[in-house]
């Protein structure tokens, strides 16, 4: 374990804790895109399929890390599609899932590090997770503009794969250690939100709020 | 570079 893996997951946790309080304290899911959030909860599940099979006997940080993860991600889409239903903006988070979920699939079967159906489905989660925020930035385009607080979400979500790819560096450094699917992905993650990242930065800081066109 | 085989982070 390295800093910038550690800030990187606190930065994770923070992000997911900062949407769930969100919808918890406003009642309200508006500007929030229910596919991202279903995309995010099929990561981890398919990520961290092992703590199904093999029963989690001792429970070590990383694996109450991934059942956190695991339950605030379903708990999440819970209260976006159940408790507070009659505030998901629907018509605004219309990019199609498929389109992302498909060819994650498929590349996931065509690039991986070994054929077998862990490693497919952990190289599944890695493509698809590096295109989840996909629906969220779109629904953000569409309404033309982001919740403070949603922008905190995003800017927390968005620093957790960047300090990743720091930690990756270190790693590679330090500990010749590569993994070159997680970091391609992460890296192409971390580019789709520059464009906000740039954003945020001039203006939420600022104080004020997101406004497309900027 | 050792390739990780088990992908030892979240």
């Amino acid at each position: 374990m390295n800093i910038f893996r550690l800030f990187g997951d606190l930065s994770h946790l923070a992000a997911i804790a900062i949407l769930l309080l969100k919808i918890w304290k406003t009642r309200s899911c508006a500007g929030v895109s229910g596919k991202t959030q279903l995309l995010f909860a099929v990561c981890f599940i398919t990520r961290y399929i092992d703590l199904f099979l093999h029963f989690v006997s001792l429970y070590n940080t990383e694996k109450v890390m991934k059942l956190i993860y695991i339950s605030a991600s379903v708990f999440t889409c819970y209260l976006i599609f159940f408790k507070f239903k009659a505030t998901y903006d629907g018509n605004h988070d219309s990019m199609r899932a498929e389109f992302l979920i498909v060819p994650a699939a498929g590349l996931a079967c065509l690039i991986n590090t070994k054929f077998d159906a862990i490693e497919i489905l952990w190289t599944f989660s890695i493509y698809l997770e590096a295109v989840a925020i996909l629906p969220q930035l779109f629904l953000i385009s569409k309404t033309g503009e982001a919740e403070t607080i949603t922008s905190h979400y995003l800017f927390a979500q968005g620093s957790y794969r960047a300090l990743y790819i720091l930690n990756w560096i270190y790693r590679y450094h330090y500990e010749s250690h590569v993994d070159t699917i997680a970091i391609v992905a992460g890296v192409v993650q971390t580019i789709l939100y520059c464009d906000f990242f740039y954003l945020y930065i001039t203006k939420v800081v600022k104080g004020q709020k997101i406004v497309l066109p900027a | 570079s050792n390739k990780s085989l088990a992908h030892d982070e979240l």
